[in-house]
């Protein structure tokens, strides 16, 4: 189904922004 | 017990939820943290993405004649769409100055807000799916309501030649189901539901074989004959409807994440 393909195109856009958000907070932690 | 209660949900959101879940630690350990990179470029793929999901989304509202899903998905839509402004707004603040504490409020914001929107869309989308199945069923169940009308071996050819594809077809439906679940109960259920019916099938068969028979040479016994038929006909009628049951359990919380 397309929007199982577009699901999991947002999901892994969304985890790649929020890993890259997360490695500049990790050097602090 | 599992967040998200289909293997293809959880596949999908598990490792985003991982993410923000960690990004949320981190905000809360680190309050004022380092300086935030440019995020303009993975936020417009987010952009991207999301743009994506409402148009397929809306195609999928619009091609559907399911009234619950046509009123379920625009608010998980919408919700996505408002999502995706929060985190532009954050990465646009966050150029400005890439410490400050709002920006980085709506960043874990607008990624919550994209996870449960997404969450929520994939639900209706399930919800949906699950209620073309228990359609399946009670299909079933209607050719089941007139096995009384059964009469002649003829009638039980025919009866037979009807039942038999749809039959087949809620039994291929409710077995991927049950493969799709994360939740081992719910599975086992369904499985224990389905094996009843496969094996009650030709009991059944062979019951209105014995009514037809008994009725027609007229003898003793038609009474009884009819009383293990509605016997045998209850107690499918009985495993489909705790399929049907079964079918609309989740173990979704939406709680989990906030």
């Amino acid at each position: 189904e397309q929007i199982l393909v577009a699901a999991r195109s947002i999901a892994a856009a969304t985890a790649a922004l929020v890993k890259a958000a997360s490695a500049a907070q990790r050097e602090l932690v | 017990m599992p967040v998200f209660h289909t293997k293809t949900i959880e596949s999908i959101l598990e490792p985003v939820a991982q993410q923000v879940s960690r990004l949320v630690i981190l905000h809360e350990e680190a309050e004022d943290g380092n300086a935030m990179p440019d995020l303009a470029r993975p936020v417009q793929a987010v952009k991207l993405a999301v743009d994506n999901l409402v148009r397929v989304g809306y195609e999928t509202i619009n091609s559907s004649e399911d009234a619950i899903l046509k009123q379920d998905m625009p608010p998980a839509l919408n919700r996505v769409e408002e999502a995706s402004i929060l985190l532009i707004q954050a990465s646009d603040m966050l150029r400005s100055d890439p410490f400050s504490a709002p920006a980085r409020k709506k960043l874990i914001e607008g990624s919550r807000g994209i996870l449960q929107g997404t969450s929520a869309l994939l639900l209706a989308f399930d919800e949906s799916e699950v209620r073309k199945i228990i359609r399946i069923c009670k299909n079933v169940l209607e050719y089941l309501a007139i096995t009384e009308v059964v009469e002649t071996m003829e009638d039980l050819v025919t009866f037979v030649k009807n039942l038999s594809p749809v039959l087949t077809k809620m039994t291929k439906e409710v077995d991927g189901r049950q493969k799709e679940l994360t939740h081992q109960v719910h599975r086992e259920w369904l499985e224990r539901s389905l094996e009843q019916v496969k094996q009650l099938t030709p009991i059944l068969i062979s019951g209105i074989k014995i009514y037809i028979t008994t009725k027609s040479q007229g003898g003793q016994g038609v009474a009884e004959a009819q009383t293990n038929r509605d016997y045998v006909i209850g107690k499918v009628c009985n495993e489909i409807h705790e399929m049907i049951r079964v079918l609309q359990l989740t173990t979704y919380d939406e709680e989990e994440w906030d």
